[in-house]
């Protein structure tokens, strides 16, 4: 199937780069 | 940590960012640059926010993101049939939304969210203009009606557009070639 994801899904591998 | 959360999780298709910088010096083709291309919910991330915000962009100044291989002009062969759905932000919208519309418009994008219609799709263009930015959303097929319809409802929606106070046009490519001047394209379709 096609892989749709919703909002909330997406939103939670929202991730702070590190300082490197 | 768990093999589990060592996979990535892959979108339907791989997208591509571009950026347009305006020098006069150079051809408009030259000045779209090619940044990267992602296929995984994670690399859109670490992508977004490895970038400028739109907002602190300058003048003149573009983001498109694209599927992979379609370049972000009419004249690529997925676009040239098409058209767009153009959203000319209004100044307080400009200050106030700008980043929050267009990050609502890429989720939309890697996140397929026009159902069927999400085929239709080809990218989305962010401009920066000091006369007022403008955001758009690219499909494939003018005579793709009903989809483009479904497309442009879903998409205001998504945007939190009120329904009365904010049209919304569509415009063919077709006709943004051909206009002279400052006139917009007609709208041919609207939400």
């Amino acid at each position: 199937g096609k892989k749709a994801y919703d909002r909330s899904f997406l939103v939670q591998f929202q991730w702070e780069p590190p300082c490197v | 940590i768990s093999p589990e959360l060592l996979i990535k999780h892959p979108l339907q298709n791989s997208w591509t960012l571009w950026f347009y910088k305006n020098d006069k010096q150079k051809q408009w083709e030259e000045n779209q640059r090619e940044i990267s291309t992602f296929d995984t919910v994670e690399d859109f991330w670490a992508l977004y926010n490895h970038i400028e915000a739109a907002s602190r962009l300058q003048s003149g100044c573009d983001y498109s993101l694209f599927k992979a291989g379609i370049k972000p002009m009419w004249e690529d062969t997925k676009n040239k049939s098409g058209g767009r759905w153009l959203i000319n932000l209004t100044r307080q919208q400009c200050i106030n939304d700008l980043d929050s519309y267009w990050l609502e418009t890429l989720l939309c994008l890697v996140g397929e969210a026009f159902d069927e219609q999400s085929d239709d799709i080809c990218g989305t263009v962010v401009q920066i203009r000091t006369k007022g930015d403008k955001l758009a959303v690219w499909t494939g097929d003018l005579r793709n009606n009903d989809g483009i319809l479904k497309i442009g409802m879903k998409y205001k929606e998504r945007l939190g557009l009120p329904n009365k106070v904010c049209v919304m046009g569509y415009q063919a490519h077709a006709d943004s070639m051909v206009i002279c001047g400052s006139m917009p394209a007609q709208n041919r379709f609207t939400v």
